[in-house]
């Protein structure tokens, strides 16, 4: 029980540490185990510090911030035990081009480690264009959904052009 | 064990049988808002037998079922197949015996869902189990819903802790 | 007190559903007063359609629909006593591009409407496309915020090449 | 009243003094994430008389002072300036002689605020006043902050109904 919990939490401390300094090119963060002496009865304290700023609780984060380290702390919880399936609904919104290039080298290094297979839902021209293939919903019928595949080169030409 | 295609029918506004092949890599999903992207992506974690309507965006588990439209009617029934390479065999003993798994759910409106492997009935908890092994399921942590992050954000302390038990 | 709660309610509905057909090209949206008599003590429900489906509560739409059906809500109050001062900070995030181009129309169409002025934080291409300038927020030096003018077609040359 | 330009200096990452010009129509504000688009916004909310820390993203009125970083010490004094047009004269009448309305706010860490309005000491009521009568304010439905809108729509009806309360 509790031998357990601390030694995941450990793991993932670690992994957290490693992800964020990925994820923002620089920084360091980790994970505070607070409010309660009991582990399984604790809280998780989550800290931060971008590259070249002071060291502050999650909620002093910018927005896109919080996004990308919260996204560290999703990652380094997948990390402890690797699915062969991870699925990403629209969780660069908040992100700015240079972040959004981080992130998605990350999946690929977590592709050439673990072989996961990705689906990416996203509005993000940057993510579209490191995507390996992209598939289109559309919903030509309303209220209909139906599956399409998109050629990868066309959908880029497309954002050039908008 | 290793992701290979879903179907779905009569799932939300997936109404009409639709295939997708989930190849090596990263495969995006575009398109405009509303236009059933989630929905997909729901399908996934409602096959490996998520129970919550709630974390479906329901009020009860009938409402994956297709609601209708002013042209189209309503369904009774919702189906939703995963085809999973076993090549590996490291499925339980059971189902160990092939290299393809085919696990899928089906809802009837008001009898409930029914889950099959490989055409054999089961029950929901067999499902639970064999992607668990997997280090997967419908509660893994790397499924991430929209909102998921900013709710991880603002969860109180204790709430995200609960995010590490399930690593552990 | 309750006379005035109601005809807010009455003016924030009419503009409302107006401003949803406006943001979403179509469809029909309304508020309801519910869980009381009292509209000092009751909720406020919202009800939606975007073009072509069935009436749902909002919190059955997608999460594109969700925001631009909050961002209607948002403006309908705002114009039954337009402020001379609007700032919106990243509320474009979650929406496609056919969304974001109608929301930067209802933007032009206040402006001529109140002479509103508008300040928009935004990381969208299209958001910024229709902006009529572009100031960047820089940290040269970690930690400190510097304000520089953008030239608006240098960003979107910038966006076209990326 | 017409919002002309904006003047901060050692307000949260903005210690140097930086002015804004608000022009007529659509200005963008755009950078990286975490560069002070948000803090900028800010600063229009808290010299207009903003009280809440917790809405300010802090948990004291002292935490929008320029809190320093390894080459720069902290400061220990936040200021933000508002030119306003006024040749509408609609303003309050101890204000109104003017063209321009240069309403200020000044922070001393543990000294609290003081507020003056073309050059005179004024409360915090004074300020909130002008505003309000101007149809803006800290608390005006026209400043959305990031992630207003997703409290908007995960909010229980209950306090949905405070926004239209401030219509009323
Ligand atoms: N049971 C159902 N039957 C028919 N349609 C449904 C059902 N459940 C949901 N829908 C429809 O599915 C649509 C929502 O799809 P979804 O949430 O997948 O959109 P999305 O592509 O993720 O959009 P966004 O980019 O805004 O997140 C809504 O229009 C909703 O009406
Ligand atoms: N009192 C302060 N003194 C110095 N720096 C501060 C202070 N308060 C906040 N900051 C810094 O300001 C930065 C956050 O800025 P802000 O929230 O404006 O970012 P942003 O440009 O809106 O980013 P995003 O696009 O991610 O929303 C953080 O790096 C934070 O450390
Ligand atoms: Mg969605
Ligand atoms: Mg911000």
């Amino acid at each position: 029980g509790r031998e357990r919990m601390l030694a995941a939490f450990e793991t993932v401390n670690k992994h957290f540490g490693e992800l964020f300094v990925t994820l923002f090119g620089g920084g360091n963060a980790y994970l505070e185990l607070v409010d309660s002496d009991d582990p399984l009865d604790a809280g998780l304290e989550i800290m931060a510090s971008p590259p070249g700023k002071k060291l502050q609780s999650l909620s002093l984060l910018s927005g896109g911030e919080q996004a990308l380290t919260a996204t560290s702390l999703i990652f380094a919880v997948f990390m402890t035990n690797p699915a062969p399936i991870c699925v990403l609904d629209e969780v660069d919104a908040p992100l700015d081009d240079a972040n959004v290039e981080r992130f998605c080298g990350l999946l690929d290094n977590i592709v050439a480690q673990t072989k996961t297979r990705f689906l990416i839902v996203t509005h993000n021209a940057v993510t579209m264009s490191r995507m390996d293939r992209l598939f289109g919903v559309t919903m030509s019928e309303r209220g209909v959904s139906q599956l399409v595949s998109v050629d990868l080169q066309m959908a880029e030409q497309l954002q050039a052009v908008s | 064990m290793q992701f290979d295609r879903i179907r779905l029918s009569g799932f939300k506004s997936f109404v009409d049988p639709t295939e997708l092949h989930i190849e090596g890599g990263l495969t995006g999903v575009v398109g405009p808002n509303g236009c059933g992207k989630s929905n997909l992506l729901e399908a996934i974690r409602w096959v490996m037998g998520e129970n919550s309507p709630k974390s479906m965006r329901g009020s009860g588990m009938d409402d994956v079922i297709f609601a209708g439209t002013d042209r189209r009617p309503a369904r009774n029934l919702a189906e939703v197949t995963l085809m999973l390479n076993n090549s590996a065999r490291k499925a339980p003993a059971e189902f160990n015996d092939s290299d393809l798994l085919e696990v899928s759910r089906r809802i009837e409106r008001e009898s409930g869902s029914a889950y099959r492997i490989n055409g054999r009935d089961v029950r929901a908890k067999d499902v639970q189990l064999l992607f668990a092994d997997a280090a997967t399921g419908a509660h893994s942590p790397a499924l991430v819903s929209q909102g998921r992050i900013s709710s991880l954000i603002s969860a109180k302390p204790k709430d995200r802790r609960l995010l590490l038990e399930e690593a552990a």
